[in-house]
């Protein structure tokens, strides 16, 4: 509750006409975008809870009746996706993209994600391989990334049928990686 | 050598020998469209003088409407593939752009990146994109109110008074929340843009959006401060998306343009939340 009161104070602050337009100071902009940067990163925390209630609660539902514990998942987002920059996908070489659709009807997206190699497969909730397409990021965007981020090509796939206010998780992984050398891609037994 | 071509079975956007945005070919219409990067100088007045204010955070006014050509020549490279095929443009150091055409989709994407501004000629610039069209819209063009209504303007035109403009480039502009479009008997076009910006139509056929600015003077209104933002003492960088439509003004098959702009517009400004989580201790079936 604290995480969204603090989210809802700082959009109520956003609603000064200076915010609206753009006429605030400098430092006042800067303070601004820090309140809606920590507003958002705390709500991250309420929806990581509430994904890992609904994912929990689905397995709970299809195989046992005991709830499952090994299942939370740390559901991170990736606020500078808008400069192809995100933590996840560049250092892992195996990753899941969950996409809530915060519409009240089915809808498509096409996804990009950044990603430092340029071999990946992409499969959905059924299990499908998904069709991809791999694109290098532009020189003019390479030239103002982090430069201690990876990614230099985008992974693009096209996401169908996510359910009106609702999700669906693909898994993302690397092709011939270490890890795949190491783990044949078998069902282990649980432990 | 010759005209590049990128597109799918609804829409084909040609590219000229020197690199700018060409034609349109979308519902079975073809017309000569160009698009392309202008800045306007920023004008500096004297603040005391209330007519004669610089161009700052509150008043958009260029200096004597002076508009600049940023290229003339246009790298591209172009990339093909299943899903997406994608034109990049490089105006010149600090403006690119990635033109792109999903597989499915019936519109364009305009990917833009500018800045930072330089102003070490002591000169303040707001850039803007131009898409230039021969859509006869005679001096009338549409933009919206917050996502809601389209509002009808008027070049050098006021509803309820006798107007006499004495700046026609930011007296003719409007605040653009999601979009503005123009249109004819024949043709539409409309652009979906991801933020509020400032836009116009100064020419019949032609639509602008001023994307970024920066400015090295107050203009009195009561900020006190240049719009001159840095980061590190270098001007920002913006990056963002403009959604190009174009197709026939009336209805087609059933399905105007304009009910497939506001089917986009939804999936633009409320896009799917993306969540990453990390899966090192899961194959795809332990995961599935």
């Amino acid at each position: 509750e604290a995480h969204l009161t603090f989210m809802r104070e700082t959009l109520g602050i956003m609603q000064h006409h200076d915010a609206i337009t753009g006429t605030e100071k400098q430092k006042v902009a800067l303070d601004y975008a820090k309140r809606m940067s920590v507003g958002v990163r705390a709500c991250a925390t309420n929806t990581r809870n509430v994904l890992n209630q609904l994912s929990v609660k689905s397995e709970t539902s299809s195989r046992t009746s005991e709830p499952r514990t090994d299942y939370i998942f740390d559901f991170k987002i990736c606020p500078l996706l808008n400069i192809t920059s995100c933590p996840v996908s560049e250092s892992n070489d195996r990753f899941a993209l969950t996409l809530y659709n915060p519409l009240a009807h089915f809808t498509d997206e096409y996804v990009r994600v950044p990603v430092p190699h340029y071999d990946y497969k992409v499969i959905d909730n059924n299990g499908a391989a998904m069709d991809i397409q791999i694109l290098p990021v532009p020189h003019s965007v390479m030239k103002i990334k982090n430069k201690s981020l990876k990614a230099e090509y985008e992974l693009v796939f096209f996401a169908t049928n996510l359910p009106p206010m609702g999700y669906r998780t693909y898994y993302i992984e690397k092709l011939n990686s270490s890890e795949n050398l190491c783990r044949p891609n078998v069902s282990p037994k649980k432990t | 050598s010759s005209l590049t071509v990128i597109g799918n079975e609804h829409i084909k956007l040609g590219f000229d020998t020197n690199g700018f945005l060409s034609e349109v070919t979308a519902d079975g219409l073809t017309q000569i469209i160009s698009q392309e990067f202008l800045y306007y100088e920023g004008a500096k007045g004297n603040n005391e003088e209330f007519l004669n204010r610089s161009s700052g955070a509150y008043i958009f006014r260029p200096n004597q409407n002076k508009i600049h050509f940023v290229a003339t020549q246009v790298e591209i490279e172009v990339y093909r593939g299943e899903l997406v095929q994608e034109v990049r443009q490089k105006f010149n150091d600090w403006i690119s752009q990635v033109v792109r055409v999903y597989r499915t989709r019936s519109y364009a994407e305009f990917e833009w990146l500018v800045g930072p501004i330089p102003v070490d000629d002591n000169v303040g610039k707001e850039v803007i994109t131009r898409f230039t069209s021969g859509i006869e819209s005679a001096g009338t063009f549409y933009t919206d109110s917050n996502g809601r209504e389209m509002i009808k303007r008027r070049r050098n035109q006021r509803d309820t008074w006798n107007l006499k403009l004495n700046e026609e480039v930011s007296g003719n502009y409007y605040p653009v929340t999601t979009k503005i479009a123009l249109e004819d008997g024949t043709a539409r076009m409309a652009i979906l843009t991801d933020r509020a910006q400032g836009g116009s139509s100064l020419q019949d056929g032609a639509i602008e959006l001023m994307v970024h600015r920066r400015l090295l003077h107050d203009d009195a209104f009561g900020v006190g401060e240049a719009l001159n933002e840095t980061e590190h003492g270098e001007g920002l960088i913006a990056r963002g998306k403009h959604f190009f439509f174009f197709g026939q003004s009336g209805n087609r098959s059933g399905v105007s343009l304009k009910a497939s702009e506001r089917i986009a517009q939804l999936g633009k400004l409320l896009p799917a939340w993306k969540f990453f989580s990390n899966m090192k201790s899961y194959n795809s079936e332990e995961w599935l």
